[in-house]
Order: structure tokens, then sequence, then C-alpha cells
């Protein structure tokens, strides 16, 4: 009598859960721009046996933003995932791969993300801050005043815009804008910058150096603006994965990888 | 007269009832939800 067929994997197996880690962290690893995706559910999983000791899995993930841009050294078990309060933006990825002879390679992934609903957010939080549109013009006019006010205080490096990854704006009981941004530092000091800032120029990847700002400003009333800019430190960039190297770029929800 | 009964009839009565307590494995997929769904 044949032998019965193997019985369907289950999306919390053992070998589903090391597929899926397998899946996301190509899927951070070949990502330019944003923030990196944790799991949060495992939608399906179908395996295509191929012949011996070679199996196609084809895999539909549920993620969810962490708090850590693309590029923070910050492994992603120490990334926080952002609250459903905070506007949780959430990817779904179907990623096929292959496991020959017990090994685990990603073939292909494509993923698409998109923010919760501001309706729900609003039902049970009205004063949550709302994720805004990058290009909102008080995100840019917020995002290049935080740029400037560190750059105009830090004795460091000159900072260079790379992407602004988030933007929310809360309405009540005070309208604030909240930016978060990744940065590089240039080849000039902040002091240099003073005279011609034109002419710092991003350093090259292998003195790399890139950070990450977060800032807030009180629109009405205004108050001061806070900036609270981190730089990482050089990191040997990964050869196959070119690092950010157009700066100013935009990260928008619902760009797919694939 | 014998009469035939109904199959789905006869499945009930002849079906093994499960063991008081006995649960049904969750099915396969969808996976748990490590954080909150949204």
């Amino acid at each position: 009598v044949p032998a019965a067929p193997p019985a369907p994997l289950g999306c919390d197996d053992p070998e589903s859960e090391a597929a899926a880690e397998v899946a996301v962290s190509y899927i951070n690893g070949h990502s330019h721009h944003g923030y990196k995706f944790a799991l949060n559910r495992i939608e399906n999983i179908r395996v295509l046996p191929q012949g011996p000791n070679n199996d196609i899995i084809f895999l539909e993930l549920d993620l969810l933003e962490t708090k850590c841009h693309i590029l923070s050294p910050t492994p992603l078990a120490n990334c926080t995932v952002r609250s459903f309060t905070e506007h949780a933006v959430e990817g779904d990825c179907d990623v096929k791969l292959q496991k020959l002879d017990g090994k685990l390679s990603v073939l292909a992934s494509k993923c698409h993300s998109h923010a919760d609903s501001s309706e729900d957010i609003i039902r049970l939080c009205p004063d949550c801050p709302l994720l805004a549109r990058l290009n909102n013009t008080e995100v840019l006019t917020t995002v290049t005043a935080a740029l400037s006010a560190h750059n105009s205080k830090t004795t460091d490096a000159y900072l260079r815009l790379l992407e602004i990854g988030r933007a929310n704006i809360q309405y009540h009981p005070v309208r604030t804008v909240f930016v978060e941004f990744a940065v590089a530092a240039t080849n000039c000091s902040a002091a240099e910058a003073k005279d011609n800032a034109e002419a710092c120029q991003l350093l090259p990847d292998d003195q790399s150096n890139f950070g990450f700002c977060t800032a807030s400003k009180a629109i009405h009333p205004s108050r001061d603006l806070i900036v609270d800019c981190q730089l990482y430190g050089h990191q040997v960039p990964t050869p196959d994965i070119p690092f950010l190297s157009r700066p100013g770029v935009t990260y928008s929800q619902g760009q797919d990888t694939s | 007269s014998v009469v035939k009964r109904a199959v789905a009839e006869v499945a009930q009565h002849d079906k093994v009832p499960h063991p008081v307590g006995f649960v049904p494995p969750p099915p396969p997929c969808p996976g748990k939800i490590r954080h909150f769904k949204i």
C-alpha cells in the first residue's frame, strides 16, 4: 500500500515558523526604505514536493511594521512593533521558498503594506496621532526645521536627509506634527557646513554613517521643536544589498517589493 | 416491513460519539497572532 501522503503542514508547526523566519529576514534584508517588519501571523503555507529532499514552499505572511528603520543595526528581535494606537502599518507578503536537502532559500517575495484605517484608530483612540502623507506641507516644514536645528547645534558631522520614514499629526488637544527620518553623515563638520553646505557630500559606502531622527512640533499653539538624532556608527555594507544612495527619497506605504 | 434507513441517519446513529471533553484540533491555518490583528 503506497505510503500515505504526509499530513499538511500547520501554520504554527516548527517547520512553518522556520520558513517564515527565513522569509522575513530576506524581506527586511532586501528592503531599502522604511522600517523593518516583524512576523505577526502565518496566514497560509503550501508545500509542493519536487522530489527527494526538494520542496517548493508557498507562504502567505502577515507582518507588522516595527520602529526600527531599515538601516538600523538593531536586531529584528529587539525592534518594537508599532502599536495599534501609533497607527500600525501591516505588510501582506507572498513568499516562494525552496527547501533543498533541509536548507531553506527564498526564490521570490512580493509584499504590499497598508496602514490601519484611520476610522478604526479614531473610534478607539480619538486623540491618537494619525499617519500623514509624507509630502504634507507641515511634515516637510517640520523635517527641514528639525534637521536644520540639529545641524546648527551639533559639534559632529553635518547630516543630510536620506528619507522621511513616517509622519503623524495629532489634532487634539494641541495640533502637533511628529516626524521620523533617516539621515547620513557627510564629509563636513557642522561648522564647515555653515560656510558652504552644498559642498558637503555623503560619505562613501566604506565609511558611511547612517542615523535616525525623531522630531515633534506643536503647531497651535506653537511650541519649540523637539529633535533627537542618533547616528548608528559605521556599518560594513552588505555587498549584494546596496544601501540607500538617493538622499531625499521618501517611502510610501504600499510599495511592492518583488 | 423492512425499511432502509437513510444513510445519514445510519451514519448518525452508528457514528462513534466523541469522548466527553473532546476538543477538535485547531485548523492548521491561519496560525497564531503574535502581536495584534489590524
